[in-house]
């Protein structure tokens, strides 16, 4: 890909992040 | 069903299946959804990255999802 290491390691970060939010939401709705 | 409104789901969808490293532009978005104006799709875009079911990636105008992959 088009891509440098440094916007894929910042893509993998914002991905962790975003993963973290969804389990707190789904964790918040039960 | 899924607690997202009919502009949610329907950005949601086309971030989803964007095969795009970066994921998808707010531009992009904004030419195949030509019934919603641009505030609507940030706003969605909004919604959908605070719930965590899309992220940014090179800049603040890319968008991926994590149901991808």
């Amino acid at each position: 890909s088009g891509l440098t290491e440094e916007q894929k390691r910042r893509i993998e970060e914002n991905r962790q992040k975003a993963l973290a939010r969804r389990a707190e939401r789904l964790a918040a709705q039960r | 069903v899924n607690g997202l409104t009919a502009h949610q789901s329907q950005v949601l969808n086309l971030i989803k299946n964007c095969p795009v490293p970066e994921g998808m532009s707010l531009q992009e978005l904004k030419l195949q959804l030509q019934n919603m104006s641009m505030s609507t799709i940030k706003q969605a875009v909004e919604f959908l990255s605070s719930e965590g079911h899309i992220y940014s990636t090179v800049d603040d105008d890319h968008y991926k999802s994590t149901d991808a992959e």
